[in-house]
Parts: structure tokens; sequence; C-alpha cells
């Protein structure tokens, strides 16, 4: 579980990042 | 059938989710009481994600001249801001309690509030790219407009002048949108009506210049002339308008193709 946990947890940080990444991308 | 209908959303969406849903399957059998582990670390690391991303994108919605985009964007910021704080507390929660049941019902609804609100942002930002492709179309069916009216060399120079860039931009733009689109048919019919665009461009304006020299050397035949162009220039605008309903289109509204 703990695995699991800390796994979603960094691709979820990691998705978020993405996301700002895209924004960031497109308005340059 | 794919869920996301970008391959970029795709791609950054669907590994969360998968694991979100298998998360949820894990707590839903797992009802044995166990510890949850500490979770504060990952957890702060999203939170300080989530905090970067709500300040981009609030600078994005000031600098945009996209009212629709300005519109919707701050729901989607401010529901993975919540989302980030019911992590959280779910985190705080644990450290108190690891064996708190309201805790792991908090981490499963901040996991999946975090999901559904970055989609809902690259949901957004996706309608909003759609959105600059169809200007461009409609530029050029505000071009093709003007096709019958026009009489003589010099104007058909300025029409092809006007035309071509702005084909060439669709052209471009739409050839894009086909390759990132996950949904097959709608890949197809944009590469359809793109083709037909392509092939029935040269024709037109042959057909305009045949109008003039007609017009010019007298009229004879004029009005075959003008059905020609007026045909050829309506079946370029029902192959942009196609394109303009199917870039609108997402898997979502797969009942269309049932």
């Amino acid at each position: 579980l703990r695995v699991g946990w800390e796994q979603l947890l960094t691709s979820i940080n990691r998705n978020i990042n993405e996301v700002e990444n895209q924004i960031l991308t497109r308005d340059s | 059938m794919p869920v996301f209908h970008t391959k970029t959303i795709e791609s950054i969406l669907e590994p969360v989710a998968s694991q979100v849903s298998r998360l949820v399957i894990l707590h839903e059998e797992a009802e044995d009481g166990g510890a949850m582990p500490d979770l504060e670390k990952p957890v702060r690391a999203v939170s300080a994600a989530v905090e970067n991303l709500v300040r981009v994108g609030h600078e994005t919605i000031n600098h945009s001249d996209d009212p629709i985009l300005k519109q919707d964007m701050p729901s989607s910021l401010r529901r993975v801001t919540e989302a980030s704080k019911t992590l959280e507390k779910a985190s705080d929660m644990i450290k108190a309690d690891p064996y708190s049941k309201q805790a792991r019902r908090f981490l499963i609804d901040g996991a999946r509030g975090i999901l559904q609100g970055t989609s809902s942002l690259l949901l957004c930002f996706d309608e909003s790219e759609v959105r600059k492709i169809i200007r461009e179309c409609k530029k050029v069916l505000d071009y093709l407009a003007v096709a019958e009216v026009i009489e003589s060399m010099e104007d058909l120079v300025q029409f092809v002048k006007d035309l071509s860039p702005s084909l060439t931009k669709v052209s471009h733009e739409v050839d894009a949108r086909q390759k990132e689109l996950t949904h097959q048919p709608h890949r197809e019919i944009l590469i359809r009506c793109l083709d037909s665009v392509k092939a029935l461009a040269p024709i037109l304006i042959c057909s305009m210049k045949i109008f003039i020299q007609i017009l010019q050397q007298g009229g004879k035949g004029i009005e075959e002339a003008a059905e020609n162009r007026n045909y050829l220039a309506q079946r370029m605008s029902d192959e942009i308008n196609e394109i303009v309903r199917v870039l609108q289109l997402t898997t979502y509204d797969e009942d269309e193709w049932d």
C-alpha cells in the first residue's frame, strides 16, 4: 500500500508538472 | 475505445487514472484495518506542484484573449486546489491515526479530485487550441464566400494571395490535429476532408479563371462557368464545415457514431 500511494503521489506530482509545462509551452 | 481524445491528454492522465483505480480497488478490498503509511512527504510535493500550477494557470487566464478559456479555467484550478487540500488533510489525519477510515476516504477523494481537475484543465486548453484552428477555418470560409464576385484577373490574383496562406495554415493545423487524436473515425474524416480541400482548391481557381476569360470574351457559356465555379466553392465550403464539426467532437460524443 505504501509503495502504491507513494507511486501515485509521485505520478500525480509529475502529472501536475506536465500540465504546468503544457501551459507554459502554449503561452510561449 | 480510448477514454481521452488526444494523445497528449492520454499520455499525461492515463497513468494516473489507472493508478487511482488500482488504489481504489485496493482500499475497497482491504477493509482489513491495516495501518496507513506516512505520506507527508509525497503529499507535500503534490501541494507544492499544485501551488505552482495554480499560479501559472492564473497568469495564463490574465494574459489570454480567449473569453471561454477565461471563463472555464478558474473552476478547474479551484478543483485542483481543493483536492490538494483534501490530500493534506488526509495526510495529517493519517499521522494522528494511521487506522483512520475517514483519512483513507480523503486520500482517494483527493487523488480523484486532482485527476479530475487536471483533466478539466487540459480539456480547457485543448478546446482553446481547437477554437484557434476553427477561427482559421472560418477565414477560409469567408474567402470562399467572395469567389462569386471575382470578375477580373487582378481580383483573382488578390483572391489567391489572400486564400493561400489561410489554406496552408488550415492544412498544417488540421493535419497536426488529426495526428493528435486517439479516435480513428474522427482522424479519417479529417484526413478525407483535408484531401478534398487540397484537391478542390486548384480546380476552383481554374474555374474562376475560366469564368473571367469567358466574361472578357463576350460571355458565351458564362452561366455554366459560374455554375461550375459556385459548385466548387460550395464543395470546398462543405468540406471545411465538416472539418469544423469534427474538430469539435470528442470521443465523449460517441452517441453520434452508434
